[in-house]
């Protein structure tokens, strides 16, 4: 998936970096001082509808099949995150204890039409 | 998600203006944050702990290998690091108690006590952890968890069974620290008795526990 160029009209990853000093949490998340959101912004014309991220399956093969021969509304395709990444995060809890944790799907690393 | 009158931006809708992408964003964030780590709002500390302590325990536990477990577990393991407040201690004994609050879907299966031991008694010594159960009649029961033989000075990582540290419902472990000289040591104590722990500051103890959403193998052992 392409990161977005600011002109970019389709489907692609646009980088976004949360500070947790400006959620105002940094008294409490300790490590790391921030994180890469990203999120996942663009058209999804027809022709890109289903790739990259079911393209890999018969059913996605005949569902692809059926919008090429019987074109669906735009906006039932969506632009959405294909790939995603674990985040670790050292944080203190109600008790002032030190927790390390390892937070599933917290990155979009990639996007994609659905 | 979709709002009123809207499509959402990722379907073909038009885009956000730049602050309320923005904002939007800051409140995806928080939210997904919050839901991840299974919490209603965000924790509001009343002990915080110092910047020292929280040093010192991160860099002794730096560099200390991971259990070999597999790669599938690992998202869904956590580590603690709790802090002890010590209600009294002395030269032979210290009550150490910490607070705890670990999910009840999660499983306990490792746990260490770090204690930096200052020059109490010449020769090795012979410690003793117990943990206190609840008060009954005015009195505790307690248990003993580990013994360890110490030789020398500074800091100490003590495997503590696992097993003895679960079913705690109020959150608060209370564990004892008895140390004597061990047999055959011979050394007398001459003058006022010190203290056993460094309790403050950078030395302050603190327990390590690590913790995985469910138990491996539970299920078989129940079929068995």
């Amino acid at each position: 998936t392409p990161t977005c160029e600011p002109a970019t009209p389709l489907c692609c990853r646009r980088d976004h970096y949360v500070d947790f000093q400006e959620l105002g949490w940094q008294d409490w998340i300790l490590q790391p001082e921030g994180y890469q959101l990203n999120y996942c912004s663009g058209q999804c014309p027809p022709h890109l509808a289903g790739s990259p991220g079911i393209a890999a399956s018969f059913h996605s093969a005949v569902f692809s099949l059926l919008k090429a021969n019987n074109p669906w509304p735009a906006s039932t395709s969506c632009c959405v995150p294909t790939a995603r990444r674990p985040l670790s995060l050292l944080y203190l809890d109600h008790n002032g204890n030190v927790v390390k944790t390892d937070v599933p799907d917290m990155v979009v690393e990639a996007c994609g039409c659905s | 998600t979709p709002r009123a009158g809207r499509q959402c931006p990722a379907c073909g809708g038009p885009t956000l203006e730049l602050e309320s992408q923005r904002e939007l964003l800051l409140h995806l964030a928080k939210r997904s944050i919050l839901d991840k780590l299974h919490l209603s709002q965000r924790p509001t500390l009343n002990r915080p702990v110092s910047r020292a302590a929280l040093r010192t325990a991160l860099q002794r536990l730096h560099g200390v290998p991971q259990g070999a477990l597999p790669e599938d577990n690992r998202e869904q393991e956590c580590e603690i690091i709790s802090f002890a407040e010590t209600d009294s201690t002395s030269a032979y004994s210290s009550l150490l108690t910490f607070h705890l609050s670990t999910p009840r879907s999660h499983h306990l299966y490792h746990a260490r006590l770090w204690l930096h031991m200052l020059p109490t008694l010449p020769g090795t010594l012979c410690l003793r952890i117990f943990r206190w159960g609840p008060r009954r009649r005015h009195q505790r029961s307690r248990t003993l968890l580990a013994e360890h033989h110490i030789t020398n000075l500074g800091w100490h990582a003590l495997t503590l069974p696992s097993s003895g540290l679960r079913g705690e419902k109020s959150g608060v472990l209370k564990l004892q620290l008895d140390c004597r000289p061990l047999e055959g040591n011979n050394s007398t104590v001459t003058g006022q008795p010190r203290r056993l722990l460094d309790t403050a500051g950078h030395q302050q103890p603190f327990l390590e526990l690590k913790i995985r959403a469910n138990e491996p193998g539970a299920g078989r052992a129940r079929r068995r």
